[in-house]
């Protein structure tokens, strides 16, 4: 569903940061992915790349045969809103907006209703372990409910492509095996996951485990 | 250093969530203490409790002797100016300002001039691994460098006091060992720690392991 041909992503500014370097990857329809590497090997570069966030400066990256880049950024947005469901590092939630309204968004731009909507996002957050959570603001949460609610909030749509940046960096473990648990159901139903992570434990639940490094790819391993 | 006394936390909303029950906890001078505890069980609550960002709804919090919700807001913001370096579960960097500027800030508020603050924050930045990267924003930074910015900046001004949310949670393990060395270092030369995680091998490099759940402390382990 997705491939990666040689892409690059250089940044200019006092001094000239290439955060990806040449980068060929081919995420299959179905497949399970988990991305490992050192702080600032390029681990978030790559999955914004994946998901259309951001354009490289050389290369190309296809999403089901459509380069990415030659979309507009309205066109990028709508394929995005569709297909992708992402979980960012910093968890992006909107402050202003209950757990169960952040959760919803990605159905609002779908034309979903309201009290399907509604229904939607509070059997996801009771599955993260939030039921009793739902009318919470970000900032009345913790740092892990933060994360979960922005986890809730990327399987709301139910994505054909997961793209997940360190979905468990915030919770103790028994947290981070309920995350897993949900991953593993849309990877069951036959979607598509890319997630970075740091933790091994974590790797070992992808089928296989792509090893960056200074902006390279290094090694494909099969777990 | 640090003592607790029956402290509870509560917060009024929709419902009423009582995020610390009757915690009583002692930080000898030159202790180090980790948290742990399932996510949303009350770490962060009861690290700002200590580091005085916050005031008990019951019970009281000394610092050296102090009762710090006995003083006034400016009294508690040099309190901790002077003694306590916090790093925050999500940064809390100052967005316009580079990675080195954002260190030496605690150290403005001491009186230290420029170049010694510029040296000390260099310095600093280079022992976490960032050498390069002390002229960028934290936007041009990875999830685990601002992590690490936030990490020296907590460190700047070499504090009797540590407290750490999760100082490890966005990084990979030879850049988690790198940060524990430094805490080790700070350790060594007698000053108090208190750090969460949710990782083991984390929380063995302390003495001792505070196990919290549902807002309780429930036990006290010696590792
Ligand atoms: N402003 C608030 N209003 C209501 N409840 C709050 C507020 N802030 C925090 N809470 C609740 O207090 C509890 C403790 O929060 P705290 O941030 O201390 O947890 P934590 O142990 O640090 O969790 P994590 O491991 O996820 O970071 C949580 O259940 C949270 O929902
Ligand atoms: N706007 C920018 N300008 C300059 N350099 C940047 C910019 N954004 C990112 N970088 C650099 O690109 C590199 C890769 O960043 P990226 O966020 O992909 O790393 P990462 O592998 O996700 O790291 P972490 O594990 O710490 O989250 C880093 O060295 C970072 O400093
Ligand atoms: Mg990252
Ligand atoms: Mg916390």
């Amino acid at each position: 569903v997705v491939v990666l041909s040689d892409v690059t992503k250089t940044y200019e500014g006092g001094a000239t940061v290439e955060a990806l370097s040449g980068v060929s990857l081919s995420l299959p329809e179905g497949s399970y992915t988990a991305v490992m590497g050192p702080s600032g090997s390029g681990k978030s570069t790559l999955l914004n790349l994946v998901g259309g966030l951001d354009t490289p400066t050389a290369g190309t990256v296809r999403l089901d045969g459509r380069d990415l880049a030659a979309l507009s950024e309205p066109q990028r947005a709508r394929v995005r809103g569709r297909t992708v469901g992402f979980v960012f590092q910093t968890f992006n939630l909107m402050p202003r907006l209950t757990a169960a309204e952040n959760v919803a968004l990605p159905l609002v731009f779908q034309g979903v209703d309201r009290a399907a909507r509604r229904e939607r996002a509070e059997s996801l957050l009771a599955d993260v372990g939030l039921g009793d959570r739902t009318g919470h603001e970000p900032a009345e949460l913790s740092g892990g409910q933060r994360q979960r609610v922005a986890i809730a909030r990327a399987l709301a749509a139910d994505p054909a492509l997961l793209l997940a940046d360190e979905p468990t960096g915030n919770v103790d473990t028994d947290t981070g095996d309920r995350i897993m648990a949900e991953f593993a159901d849309l990877h069951a139903a036959g979607n598509t996951v890319l997630l970075v992570t740091h933790e091994r434990r974590i790797a070992e639940r992808a089928n296989r485990v792509v090893h960056l490094r200074d902006g390279e790819l290094r090694e494909i391993e099969s777990v």
